[in-house]
């Protein structure tokens, strides 16, 4: 019950305090319980501050910044307890390129340290570079969706050019 | 327990059969925008035992049958199956004499869904259970939905607290 | 009141179908009001049928159709009554590239149709490519902010490389 | 009326005053994540009357001061100033002699804001009416914040009414 949620609460932030400096190349960051005293009953705060800056509200931060640190602890609760598959769509959207590197390298080290299995939808050519195989959906008939696989010297032919 | 495959047939988009072979590492899906890639991706949870249409983008479970395009007609049913090797024997008695798990989803228009495990049907508390004891599932933290991402940060604290209790 | 309202509905739909249209290179679109026969009480719903799909609601269509058609409704509403400022923050985010350069070149038209100036904020090396002219804002020194005027044939090389 | 050039000392992260020259067509704004981009243009936005302190992200209208950074110390003040060119005399009497108007606000730590226009102080309102009256505004349709696209897209029909009204 409550001792099991506190347990939890401390593996999950040590790792996400260790994820988000990962990703960010610096900074410090941390989870708080807030609102009540009991963890039963509190909600789950998020303190980030970025390498560099003044620690703010994460209102504040950036659009890419936002993504990075919830990144940092999605994949805080996913390593406290790994599942076999993980899937992630698009969350590479609103990152910049040197973001979008350092976010790959994290999946390369995951993939290191556990057994799981991902799944990475995504737009980005530097994504699409980093991953071990790619697969394609089209339509080459309207509104029927097919699976191909595509060879990743192909890839930037292949997608995205509807 | 490893996903070794995941079969499709007249799930959204994907109107004829189509299988996707999951293999170790990171394999990345690519593709224009509307051509099915979220399409596939909630096929797993789907086949996983969401109970709820709206995490599936629909606003009834009917929706999730194609339901037509252009040239073809709709179908009245879809077909989602899961192939899990089982050879570590970790998946819960009494599946766990078998090497491998195959797990179905079949929806019937207007009838509802009918779930199997290696032929046999079961219900979808059984299929969620066995999802639950491999640390996965439909509502698995690890199964990051397109926009689920602005949704966390927009979340409030309550809500997050909720993701914790995943991990727990 | 509500004669005036009904009338700018039918100017933005009018527009809304011409610019789904074109953004999608065919299919149809258009908006209803609902919930109630009185404009001023009534909701404004959105219908959309990307070109070769039976049509559906907006929930069923994927990230990228359904910023397009959110696209057709902003620049519809923006056409009925053209400011002369218009500030586009990463709304190319999630479009592959095909509808990435239909977007700019609807852009170059709303910039032929109207006197507006345009400011659009990217990390997407196409619309980079299609503007008239590229600003940079860097963070050399951590947390402070500077802008710079970019050359367009520097722009990859100076953006998002962190 | 045309924009012609927005000034910004000590706004957000722009700690140095800051000249974007704004000319006719098509502007890219590039850079990489959390550089300053979507402040930028927040500032127009916040010169132009934005009245609540949500819209700016904030938890409070103070928090658009320059907070400080590893070397430098935070601000007690922020100043955006737009230059408008009224050649057409299109500005609403009694700006409408002036060739170029010059819209500034300022706001000092724990003392709220202060309006001018050419040098004299105005009221908020009048700012805003300025602008309304101009098809612009911080409201303005034509100004899409980041994340907007998805909130249009989730939005009840009756918050996608709004945008209507905007037209009309
Ligand atoms: N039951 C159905 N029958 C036929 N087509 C469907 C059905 N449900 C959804 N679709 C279609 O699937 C398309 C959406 O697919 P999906 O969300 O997988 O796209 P996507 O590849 O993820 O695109 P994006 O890159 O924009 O996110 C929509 O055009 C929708 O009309
Ligand atoms: N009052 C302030 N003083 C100093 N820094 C601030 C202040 N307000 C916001 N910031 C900083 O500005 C940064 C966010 O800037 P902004 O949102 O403009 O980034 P961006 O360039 O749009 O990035 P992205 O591409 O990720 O959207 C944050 O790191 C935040 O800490
Ligand atoms: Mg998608
Ligand atoms: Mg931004």
């Amino acid at each position: 019950g409550r001792a099991r949620l506190s347990e939890a609460f401390d593996r999950v932030n040590a790792y996400f305090r260790e994820l988000f400096t990962t990703l960010f190349g610096g900074g410090t960051a941390e989870l708080r319980f807030v609102e009540s005293d009991d963890p039963l009953e509190a909600g789950l705060e998020i303190f980030a501050r970025p390498p560099g800056k003044k620690p703010s509200t994460m209102t504040l931060l950036s659009g890419g910044e936002q993504a990075l640190t919830a990144l940092s602890l999605i994949f805080a609760v996913f390593l406290t307890n790994p599942a076999p598959i993980c899937v992630l769509d698009e969350v590479d959207a609103p990152l910049d390129d040197a973001n979008v590197e350092r976010f790959c390298t994290l999946l390369d080290s995951m993939r290191k340290r556990t057994e799981t299995r991902f799944l990475v939808i995504t737009h980005n050519p530097i994504t699409m570079s980093r991953v071990d195989r790619l697969y394609g959906v089209t339509m080459a008939e309207r509104g029927v969706s097919q699976l191909v696989s595509v060879d990743l010297r192909q890839a930037e032919a292949f997608t995205d050019r509807a | 327990m490893k996903f070794t495959r995941l079969s499709l047939t007249g799930f959204k988009s994907f109107c004829d059969t189509t299988e996707l072979h999951l293999e170790a590492g990171l394999s990345g899906v690519v593709g224009p925008n509307g051509c099915g890639k979220s399409n596939l991706v909630e096929a797993l949870r789907w086949v996983m035992g969401e109970s709820s249409y709206k995490a599936m983008r629909a606003s009834g479970m009917d929706e999730v049958i194609f339901s037509g395009s252009g040239n073809r007609p709709g179908r009245n049913s879809a077909e989602v199956t899961l192939v899990l090797d089982n050879s570590d024997r970790t998946a819960p008695a009494p599946l766990n004499s078998a090497d491998v798990l195959e797990v179905t989803r079949r929806i019937e228009r207007e009838a509802g869904s009918v779930y199997r495990i290696n032929g046999r049907e079961v219900r979808a508390r059984d299929v969620q259970l066995l999802f639950a004891d491999a640390s996965t599932g439909a509502h698995s933290p690890a199964l990051v939905r397109q926009g689920q991402i602005g949704e966390l940060i927009a979340a409030k604290p309550t809500q997050r607290r909720a993701l914790l209790e995943e991990a727990a």
